[in-house]
């Protein structure tokens, strides 16, 4: 007969239906779906001849090299062998429906006609994964299997390895393979392949930890820990070693483990060696990071003030310094409108703390026509100095008419006024007071 | 001066001496300024001269010793816009201001005198002194004399001046005052300098007239340009402070 081949769905039907089938038919259909998938078949119509053990009319399904059941009768009925409603699956994407008539449909001489059957086909996914296991189970050789881990899709399945080993050509076989691990997370665990049963030989592991800057590494050896050793040479076998920073935190074997280590790097390197014997343990580490601190900011005088003082900084903290009333952010020689500060992420700060200089308000401005005296020091200038302006009276009045004019040395680094006012006052002529005026005492 | 006295150091320590087309006076103002007539700087009945020389002298009541003391530069000239040197027997608006080059240092012999706020000081019979180194008996004067003289009415000063048939216009921009009666007056090389009224109130001494003009000298009235009608240009021109 014709195959059925390549379909994912199908009817099959017994000759003439539901006219009665032929006497004296044999035929045989195969059904093929795609590779990946499994054929299941479902009756919906049956009515054939009835017979002990199904011996004149019947259908046979088979698949897999396996008979799946011969039957006959009606659905519904008990004469014969009727499928009911079951369903017939496949392993493979092959099934064969074999229909077979005798030479009559007679009962005590009256001729019967049986409709024959009705049979809907289906492509279903095969769980290839499973049908691995299965075959496992059985002890049956079904192709290649999965060394790992086996992850079934639609129609196909692939494989897959543990972390640490690698998938080879044939696509189902791993290899250990741990040369270019990377470990960017802010935590984790990394250990030994199969820690803590034996790891394998022959490998030349490098466990890359790169998180970002601003944060420092810390690594806990987790215990067991164990690496082959010899007593008389130092990990002559198996090897740990730690980098940071460029330099080796050492080289670790044996069963004791290495503890705690805090790197203060943002970037380390595991590398660990095996030769080609050993049954070790392995080692497990859980690594943890924490974000880099800064020193806590001290001011270098009574003046300064730290704005909001935490306990503790850490890196992108900034801090804000300002001056008490009076005195001057300087750093350096430079005088600076204001300061801050951020923690770097090598634990730094940007720049260093400034220090808070007393306001000079410089020489008072000389005044035309006047002078001025300190209240305060004699030439001192700075915060809170007072000066007296005052006019070469009698010959010069300030404008204001006041005899005289105090001025501060203010925050700003000016001299101001009562008022505020930074212009010095002035001082005009008097007009019309001659010291020797003319007098007539004659009369 | 005409029948003056000698002024005693500081009696007038604003009075400045002048030598330009001749010798002439003025009145410190501040500590920079000096008014004065215009026609000590643009004469009647002659063409001014390019490049003539302002010398300003101040701080001493001899002529020696005040020339001794040296010139002070002059800076600016501003002579009042009203002003007419072509007309002969006009002297309206005969006002001008000097601003001296650098400021003058105040002292017991030097220092300004004010300027009038209110036309009581130009009530008739007020008293003033008018101070100068002018003609004195026929000669210059090598010291500073004065004189006090009264205020006039205008009537009388009007009056005056049309006894004498003179054509010289009396404006309301100037004041007479003397004496007919008395041979006191300013006179030529006084021109310039002010005629002083003590204001009693505030203390103080007003430059309420500058010599300006008269008929003769010691024959009745002298005239002044009234300095109180020019207060606001002399503010505008030398700054209200």
């Amino acid at each position: 007969s014709i195959p059925i081949i390549n379909k994912l769905y199908g009817e099959v039907t017994s000759p003439m239906y539901p006219k009665s089938y032929p006497n004296n038919y044999d035929e045989t259909r195969e059904i093929v779906v795609p590779q990946g998938y499994s054929v299941k078949l479902v009756f919906w119509q049956f009515d054939l001849e009835p017979s002990e053990g199904c011996f004149y009319d019947y259908v046979k399904i088979s698949a897999d090299k396996k008979d799946l059941g011969r039957f006959c009768g009606q659905l519904g009925s008990t004469p014969g062998n009727p499928p009911s409603q079951k369903e017939f699956v496949s392993q493979g994407n092959q099934m064969w429906l074999t229909f077979h008539t005798d030479f009559s449909n007679e009962e005590n001489g009256t001729t019967i006609f049986y409709k024959g059957f009705l049979a809907y086909f289906q492509a279903v996914d095969m769980d290839e994964c499973a049908a691995q296991d299965n075959a496992i189970e059985e002890n049956s050789n079904l192709g290649l299997r999965c060394e790992h881990l086996c992850h079934n899709s639609v129609g196909s399945y692939f494989c897959s390895c543990r972390p640490g080993y690698k998938l080879q050509a044939d696509k189902h076989s791993c290899r250990a393979e741990c040369s270019n691990e990377l470990f960017t997370e802010t935590s984790g665990y990394i250990s030994s392949l199969e820690y803590p049963q034996a790891y394998p030989p022959d490998m030349r592991c490098n466990y890359s930890i790169r998180v970002d800057r601003g944060l420092t590494i810390n690594l806990k050896f987790l215990e067991p820990f164990e690496i082959d050793d010899h007593q008389q040479v130092h990990c002559p076998y198996d090897q740990l070693q730690v980098y940071a920073n460029g330099k080796s935190f050492g080289e670790y074997c044996g069963r004791k483990s290495p503890g705690v280590m805090d790197t203060s790097s943002n970037a380390v390197d595991v590398l660990f060696f095996t030769d080609e014997s050993g049954d070790s343990g392995g080692w497990k580490i859980h690594y943890t990071t924490e974000v880099i601190k800064c020193p806590q900011p001290k001011a270098l005088d009574k003046f300064t003030v730290i704005n909001n003082l935490q306990p503790q900084y850490q890196f992108r903290d900034y801090l804000i310094v300002t001056c008490k009333l009076g005195y001057q952010l300087t750093e350096g020689n430079q005088q600076l409108k204001s300061f801050t500060s951020v923690c770097q992420d090598d634990g730094t700060w940007h720049r260093p703390m400034p220090y808070c200089k007393i306001v000079n308000c410089g020489a008072p401005k000389k005044l035309p026509n006047g002078n001025f005296k300190y209240l305060t020091k004699e030439g001192g200038n700075t915060y809170k100095a007072e000066i007296l302006y005052t006019c070469q009276e009698p010959y010069y009045r300030m404008v204001n008419g006041e005899e005289n004019a105090k001025y501060t040395c203010s925050a700003q680094g000016t001299w101001k006024d009562k008022h505020g006012n930074e212009k010095i006052p002035r001082c005009l002529p008097v007009c019309g007071k001659p010291v020797n005026p003319v007098v007539e005492n004659q009369r | 001066i005409i029948a003056g006295k000698s002024a005693q150091l500081g009696n007038f320590p604003w009075q400045a001496f002048t030598n330009i087309y001749g010798r002439g006076g003025g009145a410190l103002l501040g500590d920079r300024w000096i008014l004065t007539a215009a026609h000590i700087l643009h004469p009647k009945d002659s063409s001014s001269l390019p490049n003539t020389s302002i010398d300003v002298f101040l701080g001493h009541t001899n002529v020696d010793e005040i020339m001794k003391m040296g010139i002070r530069p002059v800076r600016r000239v501003i002579i009042h816009p009203g002003y007419n040197q072509n007309d002969t027997n006009n002297f309206d608006n005969d006002i001008a201001l000097l601003e001296l080059e650098n400021s003058v240092p105040l002292g017991p012999h030097l220092l300004p005198i004010c300027l009038p706020d209110n036309e009581t000081f130009y009530e008739k019979g007020l008293v003033g002194y008018v101070s100068g180194f002018g003609i004195e008996s026929q000669k210059l004067s090598d010291d500073l004399k004065f004189v006090s003289l009264p205020m006039a009415s205008s009537k009388n000063c009007q009056n005056w001046l049309n006894e004498k048939n003179s054509k010289q216009v009396f404006s309301t921009n100037m004041f007479c005052a003397g004496d007919k009666t008395r041979k006191q007056d300013a006179c030529q090389g006084d021109s310039g300098g002010v005629f002083a009224v003590k204001d009693e109130s505030g203390d103080r001494w007003v430059a309420t007239g500058i010599v300006s003009w008269g008929i003769g000298c010691s024959k009745g009235y002298g005239f002044y340009t009234k300095v109180l009608k020019y207060v606001d240009w002399i503010k505008k021109e030398i700054g209200e402070s």
